[in-house]
C-alpha cells in the first residue's frame, strides 16, 4: 500500500464522514446503494463511519458523474481510458466518467461487452483515495490501478486493510480476518479498469 | 450511462474503441526508434507521474521514455526491459483510475522501494 505525499488523512475530530451526490446527476436509489455498500467495506475495518446526506455543500465527500472537461483540470476522455479519479484528504471530491457503461448489478462476470465497467469495484477503489491511500503494486489489492475486464473486485485485500488501518486504526468490531480472494472473472486476459 | 445488468447494454455500444487503443500500434518499439504516437504515449506517462519533463514531446524513443517505461514495468510487476513489449502495451491500454501512480516524483509502489542490489550482497570486512 502507499499514501499520498505527506500522508494526508481525515483529522481525528472528523472521523464520522458524510457523503452526498451531485444533484444534477439525479441518481437512483439503486445507484446510490452501490456507493453505500462501497463505503461499508472501508468502515468495516476502520473506526470511520459514513453517512449519506442530501446537502452537497455540507458533505465531507462529494460524488458526481461528469463528462469531458469538468473544471478540475483533469478532464475525462470518453469511453474507457480514465474511468474515475478522486482527491486526497481532505478534498473529498470523487468524480466518475459519465461516458462509461456503468453496470450496477453484480453479474458482470457474464459480460461479453468489453466496455462494461462494474460501478462498485471502481467506487471502492476511489473511496480508498478519498481516505488517503495511493496506488498499490499488489495485484489483488483494491488500490491496484487496473483490473481485468468482466471482473468484479470489491473485497478489500490484506494490503488495503493494513494501509487504511495505519491511517485510522482498527474498527473494534473487526475480527481481523482478511480477504485473500482473487477477483471474480471469466476472462482474465482482457482489459479493464481500476 | 447506467445499466442494471450486462444484458441491458445495447449492442451498438460495443463497437466503440477505448481511449488508448492507438497505443497498441506501438508494440515492439525499442529505444532509438521513432514512431508516430510516441509523443502521445509520453503525455500518458507524464499524466501518471512517470515523466517529469513539461517540454513538447517528440515521437523519438529517447532515454527519458526508456526510464519511464522501466519504472512503469516495476510498478506493474512486469519484466523490466525498457521496451514497449506486448505485455507492457497490454497493461498500458487498460482503462484505469486517473490518479497518478507517482505524485510529485514520489511513490512507494514497487519502483519507490529500496531493493537489494547485487553490490549489497558483498559484506566488506577487515580481519584482525
Amino acid at each position: 500500500y502507499t499514501f499520498f505525499p505527506g500522508k494526508p488523512r481525515w483529522p481525528q475530530y472528523n472521523r464520522d464522514l458524510t457523503y452526498a451526490f451531485q444533484p444534477e446527476n439525479e441518481l437512483t436509489d439503486v445507484v446510490k446503494g452501490v456507493f453505500t455498500r462501497a463505503f461499508s467495506r472501508w468502515s468495516a475495518v476502520t473506526a470511520l463511519t459514513f453517512t449519506q446526506t442530501d446537502s452537497l455543500a455540507d458533505a465531507d465527500l462529494k460524488i458526481g458523474f461528469f463528462v469531458g472537461d469538468h473544471g478540475d483540470g483533469e478532464p475525462f476522455d470518453g469511453l474507457l481510458g480514465t474511468l474515475a479519479h478522486a482527491f486526497s484528504p481532505t478534498s473529498g471530491r470523487l468524480h466518475l466518467d459519465g461516458d462509461e457503461n456503468w453496470v450496477v448489478s453484480s453479474d458482470i462476470t457474464e459480460a461479453t461487452e468489453t466496455s462494461a465497467v462494474d460501478l462498485e469495484s471502481v467506487a471502492v477503489h476511489e473511496i480508498g483515495h478519498l481516505l488517503g491511500l495511493g496506488h498499490s503494486s499488489v495485484e489483488n489489492a483494491i488500490m491496484y490501478p487496473t483490473i481485468p475486464s468482466r471482473t468484479r473486485k470489491v473485497e478489500l485485500a490484506s494490503d488495503d486493510i493494513l494501509g487504511i488501518q495505519e491511517l485510522y486504526g482498527t474498527n473494534p468490531s473487526y475480527n481481523g480476518s482478511t480477504s485473500t480472494t482473487t477477483p471474480s472473472s471469466e476472462n482474465e486476459g482482457d482489459t479493464v479498469y481500476g | 450511462r447506467f445499466f442494471p445488468n450486462i444484458t441491458s447494454i445495447p449492442p451498438w455500444l460495443n463497437a466503440t474503441h477505448g481511449a488508448w487503443d492507438s497505443f497498441r500500434n506501438l508494440s515492439g518499439c525499442h529505444p532509438g526508434e521513432k514512431a508516430d504516437g510516441l509523443s502521445k504515449l509520453k503525455n500518458y506517462l507524464k499524466h501518471f507521474g512517470y515523466i517529469n519533463s513539461s517540454s513538447n514531446f517528440t515521437d523519438d524513443f529517447d532515454s527519458d521514455l526508456k526510464t519511464a517505461i522501466e519504472t512503469y514495468q516495476k510498478n506493474f510487476n512486469l519484466n523490466v526491459t525498457g521496451d514497449l513489449d506486448p505485455e507492457t502495451v497490454q497493461q498500458i491500454v487498460r482503462p484505469r483510475c486517473g490518479v497518478a501512480d507517482i505524485v510529485n516524483g514520489s511513490t512507494t509502489m514497487n519502483s519507490g522501494k529500496t531493493t537489494q542490489s547485487s553490490n549489497a550482497t558483498h559484506i566488506h570486512t577487515v580481519s584482525h
